[in-house]
């Protein structure tokens, strides 16, 4: 069991394929 | 069946360099030479406490704040183990077009402690646009680059960052496709990348599915973000996620929110350093289990996840969430964004009602400092006792919940479950993870 008070708590999913759906960012400074 | 592996957070040493500033290579290798001898002491006490791996962090050896020309005198070019076998303790040759002080220097300290070492620095590759339609005007490509040497001090892998965080891309170049680089030791499958290449598939999650490594080397320059970008919490959620061990060794510089190493197991965080008061870095060690076996995890669709109305929008690292905020003690509470909905059964106790709770919703494409596609459900605590605070920066709760469980309705497999308490302490095997998915402790 959590033993201090909670911050936060997540399930963070990256959904891959997406990415070339959208492609990525052109390159900058 | 087990080894020890290590980290050290190293703070680099970088004097009084003016950024941008162009120095001799006499001038580059004095200033290393301060953070090669750190570099020395630790994996010299690492060996002593018996470990057999130690991983140095990205830009541990000269520090950022360099421009295109201004880091050339800090790099070496790197041959290609996988084509070329080298020993640079033992063969000290001059590698035209540069020398090769630093790379000898850690080859010796890894033979020396007869110890697998990983650093990272500039690769510098000469080349002829006459020959290659892609070769930079200068004629040298750059490259962010981890270098693995074996106890005999052999260089046996040399991998280039293939994702460029934001202003690296005027100091560095993209290789023309992920490298996957692997070796093996007696004590299993390894497999490297840096720092931002953690946020995507190529070559990060294919090493592990595609090469079946069983323990990833990650020297990293991280910045944390809170809520979720926090380095511990992150890493050791993508080593849980993906089932392997993660060594990751991140600079320590706490004024730049540089903090957060760790020696991560496939079931849980094994050791880990986030002091924001020390101005040193530190030394973990940690045993791993050199073969990991993590349990399958079906991520079978939820459906009827409740009410799904949202209650109010707030920003959490540029993505608008929805969130619905925790009113009574205890309940289940569900919010959905796009396609995602998440579901929140809670109980608090009784005297910490007075911290706003919120549960929060994203199913979009992030572009803050980057591009890629997040979904992502939360239960956390706002910063203030506005809605509008929901998703910033908090360290502090004084909130106790007796249990919680957080279920989701996720489209992607790759999903990296992270618990974070007071303090931005992140938790350690005090959760669980199971189908669903679905996220719980008591």
């Amino acid at each position: 069991s959590l033993q201090k008070p909670l911050l936060t708590a997540a399930m963070f999913g990256r959904w891959y394929e997406m990415d070339q759906l959208f492609g990525q960012r052109p390159k900058t400074t | 069946d087990t080894f020890i592996g290590a980290i050290y957070a190293h703070t680099p040493v970088i004097g009084s360099r003016e950024t941008g500033k162009i120095i001799t290579r006499e001038q580059a290798l004095e200033a290393v030479k301060p953070n090669l001898a750190v570099y020395e002491e630790q994996t010299r006490i690492a060996k002593s406490q018996n470990a057999d791996i130690i991983v140095f962090p990205e830009y541990g050896l000269y520090g950022f704040g360099t421009t295109r020309d201004s880091v050339v005198p800090y790099m070496e070019y790197i041959p290609d183990p996988q084509s070329e076998s080298w020993n640079p303790c033992l063969d000290p040759r001059q590698s035209k077009p540069t020398d090769n002080v630093i790379l000898k220097t850690l080859s010796c300290i890894a033979k020396n402690s007869s110890i697998y070492l990983v650093a990272n620095l500039g690769d510098y590759q000469y080349c002829e646009p006459a020959q290659d339609p892609e070769c930079p005007d200068d004629k040298r490509y750059q490259y962010n680059t981890n270098v693995v040497f074996d106890p005999q001090g052999a260089l046996i892998a040399r991998y280039h960052k293939q994702k460029l965080f934001m202003s690296e891309i005027v100091r560095y170049d993209v290789p023309t496709s992920p490298e996957y680089i692997t070796f093996n030791t007696p004590f299993g499958k390894f497999g490297t990348f840096v720092c931002f290449d953690i946020l995507f598939k190529e070559p990060a999650v294919d090493l592990v599915t595609e090469y079946k490594v069983n323990h990833i080397l990650f020297p990293t320059a991280w910045m944390n973000v809170y809520p979720f970008f926090s380095a511990v919490s992150f890493h050791s959620a993508w080593a849980y996620g993906m089932g392997v061990n993660f060594l990751s060794a991140n600079i320590h510089r706490p004024r730049n929110r540089n903090v957060g190493s760790g020696v991560y197991g496939y079931n849980g965080i094994k050791e880990y350093t986030m002091d924001h008061e020390a101005p040193n870095g530190e030394l973990k060690l940690a045993t791993l289990e050199s073969r990991p076996s993590p349990k399958t995890i079906q991520h079978t669709k939820l459906e009827n996840l409740g009410n799904t109305s949202r209650e109010f929008v707030s920003d959490l690292f540029g993505d608008k969430f929805n969130f619905v905020s925790l009113k009574e003690y205890e309940g289940t509470i569900s919010v959905c964004h796009n396609a995602v909905c998440c579901s929140a059964t809670y109980k608090r106790t009784g005297n910490s009602h007075n911290e706003l709770y919120a549960i929060g919703a994203f199913d979009g494409l992030h572009t803050k400092e980057g591009t890629y596609y997040l979904q992502i459900c939360t239960l956390l605590k706002c910063a203030t006792d506005e809605p509008e605070s929901c998703g910033s920066k908090v360290t502090d709760s004084k909130t106790i919940f007796e249990h919680f469980t957080l279920k989701g309705n996720f489209s992607t497999q790759h999903i990296f479950p992270m618990v974070v308490l007071d303090k931005a302490e992140p938790s350690i095997n005090d959760w669980e993870y199971s189908d669903g998915p679905t996220l719980s402790s008591n």
